[in-house]
């Protein structure tokens, strides 16, 4: 099985 | 004060159904420029990024910057009241409220208004660098559709492998397997059925079908996507505008 990642691993906030 | 009024309501329609299902309350940031936004859905794997530029619109004025928090559901159903060939204009103030949504048939003497109430909405925004990326496919909108919705019947993911001038697209599932193998086309008496491939390096990843059901939304926006993917990071699928984009970042799923 593979597993969702996030968004919010890839982009810093601002 | 913002002004900006759009040849065809057609255009704002498509977009708005392109993205209201995976984000609901966002920020349209109104420059001179043009209109942005970015969202990102509630289980934070799919980002929204919008640019609606300035030559979208016949006419367009933002002499401050703006900012207009929408509900996008009430949004929706206030601009499926225009018909799709009505000039809309969209009019707030400095400070707005409310943004205002004016229809005008052009076959004939009717004008329609409606007001939105606007809300405050309090979302992050994240910092999007350009990216070096491995792959990049471009095909039209409609076929890349038809491959996300065939292969969403099997199972909950989507395997995207790109070797050398072929893109494969897989999905397994309890019932069996199915895969669709693009390769680059060239269609010279209709360019936009053409499909492009660029490799640098190739690629195998997988993407939640839920999310790229989602995407393939946008759809009748442009007659072509492009794809660009890498190994680790989220991929990009964007639709063009007549004047700027509509993408979307879909964070890939890997090995537990």
């Amino acid at each position: 099985t593979k597993k969702q990642s996030s968004i919010g691993a890839f982009f810093e906030k601002t | 004060m913002l002004e900006g009024k759009f040849d065809e309501a057609s255009l704002l329609k498509k977009i708005i159904d392109a993205i209201k299902d995976c984000v609901q309350l966002c920020n349209f940031n109104c420059t001179e420029k043009g209109i942005t936004l970015q969202a990102v859905d509630d289980s934070r794997v799919l980002l929204v990024s919008l640019l609606i530029g300035e030559e979208a619109f016949t006419d367009y004025r933002c002499d401050r910057n703006i900012t207009l928090g929408v509900d996008l559901s009430s949004f929706s159903k206030m601009i499926k009241c225009g018909n799709n060939e009505d000039f809309l204009t969209l009019i707030a103030e400095d400070s707005p409220d409310t943004v205002l949504v004016v229809f005008e048939d052009k076959n004939r003497e009717r004008i329609s208004e409606y007001s939105l109430k606007l809300m405050d909405i309090d979302n992050e925004f994240l910092k999007i660098d350009d990216m070096d990326y491995d792959s990049v496919i471009t095909m039209p909108a409609g076929e890349f559709a038809k491959i996300v919705r065939d292969l969403k019947n099997l199972s909950e993911s989507l395997g995207i492998l790109v070797t050398k001038d072929t893109v494969k697209f897989l999905s397994e599932g309890d019932i069996g397997s199915g895969s669709v193998v693009v390769k680059p086309f060239t269609d010279l008496e209709k360019p936009e059925n053409s499909v492009k491939v660029s490799l640098k390096k190739p690629v195998n990843l997988t993407f939640g079908l839920k999310y790229l059901s989602d995407i393939i939304k946008a759809t009748n926006l442009a007659e072509s996507v492009t794809i660009k993917i890498a190994d680790k990071v989220p991929a990009l699928f964007e639709y063009k505008l007549p004047s700027g984009y509509l993408r979307f970042y879909l964070a890939p799923k890997f090995d537990e």
